[in-house]
Formats: structure tokens, C-alpha cells, sequence
């Protein structure tokens, strides 16, 4: 990893170095520190005070900090792992960590888990798929008849609950993505790998050699 | 099993949801 010796303050809430955020995931010490001016982009793009607020993330996601939304609730929810209302530097890395195209499936299959655990009971129930179902739909303006939403709730239900206990556990899931692979490729962003030519700006001021 | 090939995953529709890409975040 190299000796590293910051000759920066960084006062921000929730900062954490480079290294120790490249040592937990995908990312090399270049890459969190061009994801660090990305964070100081989005962190300040409504409120500025270092931390992404769900106004901000929704600024980002929608060019409307207003509009909600409930997967991008359930992001912001997982992104913010202390649950204190923020994304701070070191938990927006980790989670975009889970999308870097050399993260292990695994943990693309328990993010998405968890994204759809909508009440975080532990399972994915079919009343909570029904109103993910709607959700899009409504997003979409798309209109289908109940009866038809039904019966693709019925059907995708049926398939993924493999035990037949009325509700989609974990492994049932996995099981599930095992067979249809498309439902992680959301969890993939290509955009990961090329995070320090998009952001360029601290090359010329980066402090760590990579060890990679 | 059978399958039901015109029918449309649930799973597979949630993901269509511009929400879920989060390559939005990288626009600039």
C-alpha cells in the first residue's frame, strides 16, 4: 500500500482515507479519490455541508430534487448505513463498491435482496412486490389492468419462492438470480472502472501511489 | 415446468426503473 502521509485536512463529517476505503473494496486509492470529488460534487449540489442528503441524491438521479421515489428511498436507505438521515463519504464508497464490475455477485445479490426486502423483514414478500410492481408501473405510465399485474406477481412469485412458504428468503433469491442473471445487471455500473478519467481533477494533487 | 414465455418477469420489470441506473450519478 505504500507509505502514506497526508498533508491535507480533510474536515469533513464522515471522511475516511483513501487507503483504508481501497483496502475494503474494488477500488484502488486513485479511484476513491476521484470518487471523492464526485462525493464533494453531489455532497454540495443542495446543501453544503460534505454529506449527500436524499434532496441531492434524487438531484443526481431525476435533475429534480423534489421527486420521489421509491427505489431511489430504498437506495438512498441502504446507502446510508448508520441510518442518520446522510451519506457520508466512507459509506457512499463501500456501497458503490458493491456496483464496481470486480465485486463479488455475491454481494450484488444481497444488495438487490435487501433493495427489495422493502420492510427488511429477512424476505422479499409478494405484497411488497406487488408494490414494486406499481411503482414502476406508475413511474412509467404505464397502464395495466389489475388482473394482469396480478398474474405477473402470481407468476414471478411463484417461480422465485421455491419452498412455497409465501415469501422469497435469501437463498431462494439467489437461486432466482442464478436463473435469471439480467435482474443484478443494474448492480454492474462500466462507469466504476473509468471513475479517475471522469474525474481527473486529483491526479495532478494525489498524494498515494497505487499498490496495484 | 412450463413456462410462460409472453409473460414478463416482475423482478425483471422493476428493474427497468430509471431509479435502480445509478449511472445518472456520474453524469456531469
Amino acid at each position: 500500500m505504500g507509505c502514506y502521509h497526508s498533508k491535507r485536512t480533510k474536515e469533513t463529517p464522515g471522511y475516511e482515507e483513501p487507503t483504508v476505503l481501497a483496502a475494503e473494496t474494488p477500488f484502488t486509492v486513485s479511484e476513491v479519490e476521484a470518487l471523492y470529488e464526485l462525493f464533494k460534487k453531489l455532497s454540495s449540489s443542495v446543501i453544503d455541508d460534505g454529506l449527500i442528503h436524499k434532496e441531492e441524491l434524487q438531484l443526481a438521479l431525476f435533475r429534480n430534487k423534489n421527486r420521489r421515489n421509491l427505489f431511489a428511498d430504498r437506495i438512498f436507505d441502504l446507502f446510508d448505513v448508520k441510518r442518520n438521515g446522510v451519506i457520508e463519504f466512507g459509506e457512499f464508497v463501500r456501497s458503490l463498491g458493491v456496483f464496481h464490475p470486480n465485486a463479488p455477485v455475491e454481494d450484488k445479490i444481497h444488495f438487490t435482496f435487501r433493495l427489495y426486502d422493502l420492510r427488511q423483514t429477512g424476505f422479499i414478500e409478494r405484497e411488497e412486490l406487488k408494490e414494486m410492481v406499481l411503482a414502476i408501473l406508475h413511474e412509467s405510465d404505464l397502464l395495466l389492468s389489475d388482473d394482469v399485474v396480478e398474474t405477473i406477481v402470481d407468476k414471478t412469485f411463484s417461480d422465485a419462492d421455491l419452498k412455497g412458504d409465501g415469501k422469497i428468503d435469501p437463498e431462494e433469491w439467489k437461486e432466482f438470480v442464478s436463473k435469471n442473471p439480467s435482474l443484478i445487471k443494474n448492480m454492474t455500473l462500466p462507469y466504476l472502472k473509468d471513475i479517475t478519467l471522469a474525474f481527473p481533477s486529483f491526479v495532478l494533487s494525489t498524494e498515494v501511489e497505487d499498490s496495484e | 415446468s412450463p413456462k410462460s414465455p409472453n409473460l414478463i418477469n416482475a423482478f425483471q420489470l422493476i428493474g427497468m426503473s430509471s431509479c435502480l441506473d445509478l449511472s445518472g450519478l456520474f453524469e456531469k
